[in-house]
């Protein structure tokens, strides 16, 4: 394809990403690094400062159970909530993904089987990439921007609970520091979305020719972003064998979970993903 | 089909994301 239709396509898929994802990278290094106008995140670092964290986003997301109020309930029940919170904002952000995949020229034109296991393997992939501008060594912004978890905090909860999210600051940490800005993250996102490669696929050539495209597109937006940035496209490929992994050990934890936490319950959206993943 | 029900609604629902 000729340079003019690949930059087309990258300002195509940058602006279904700006109007799909509430959080851009932007503005989440923004919120991190305080150079914003808005409030500074609330940080939520121990017991209390999480009970004032959930007040002050309503509990949405982090619903207390009325039996369960007393502060013996609390520290017992934290970590069950923060993972029912988790889930809640995991099955919206699928949502979105899903959405910005249909918005990849000609994906909606593939079989619809297809579509499903494209999006099965990849969403949880795409997520990973999506908070890493979110984390940096010190923590997390969760609910939007308005709070920041820290990463400590994250390891004092019990087990198996606190190795959760310890893999993705040691992905993230690293994967950020190729900087690569919204419009790079879009095209990137697209490449992962469409592999080819994927169990299950019935037509695996039009996927194939869709991703090669993107790809183009990818390698042109990276040197025209980045000229200094020396192998910056084949590093970026890279990541997406550790993300493949990533998402192993993810699931497998997710799973063995089920078994092991008796009051968990996993969204529906979320088994629907992860039954007979890997 | 039945095993991604889910996925095929956030599939084929034309307009915004819909509620989970």
């Amino acid at each position: 394809p000729e340079s003019a239709d690949l930059r087309a396509l990258a300002r195509h898929l940058y602006e279904s990403y700006l109007k799909y994802f509430p959080l851009t990278k932007a503005k989440a290094r923004a919120i991190l690094s305080g150079k914003t106008s808005d409030n500074a995140p609330f940080v939520i670092h121990d017991m209390k400062s999480l009970v004032e964290g959930e007040q002050m986003i309503n509990c949405r997301y982090m619903p207390l159970h009325e039996h369960r109020r007393s502060d013996l309930g609390i520290m017992h029940e934290v970590e069950l909530r923060f993972f029912h919170s988790y889930q809640s904002r995991s099955a919206e952000a699928i949502s979105e993904v899903t959405e910005f995949a249909k918005s990849i020229p000609g994906f909606i034109n593939l079989d619809l089987n297809d579509q499903v296991t494209l999006l099965k393997y990849g969403v949880i992939e795409v997520m990973i990439i999506m908070i890493s501008p979110l984390m940096n060594k010190d923590g997390t912004l969760i609910s939007y921007g308005q709070i920041f978890m820290t990463r400590e905090f994250l390891k004092s909860l019990r087990k198996p609970f606190c190795e959760m999210m310890e893999p993705k600051f040691e992905f993230s940490i690293k994967f950020n520091m190729l900087e690569l800005d919204d419009c790079d993250m879009a095209l990137f996102l697209a490449v992962i979305i469409l592999s080819g490669d994927r169990p299950g696929l019935l037509d695996v050539k039009p996927i194939e020719d869709l991703q090669e495209t993107v790809l183009h597109s990818l390698e042109l937006q990276l040197k025209i972003n980045h000229p200094d940035s020396l192998q910056l496209f084949a590093k970026v490929l890279q990541k997406m064998t550790d993300l493949r992994q990533l998402v192993t050990d993810h699931v497998q934890l997710i799973q063995m979970m089920k078994e092991t936490e008796a009051d968990w319950s996993l969204h529906p959206l979320l088994q629907e993903i992860m039954r007979d993943l890997y | 089909k039945e095993k991604h029900k889910i996925l095929h609604r956030l599939l084929q629902n034309s307009s915004s994301p819909v509620d989970l």
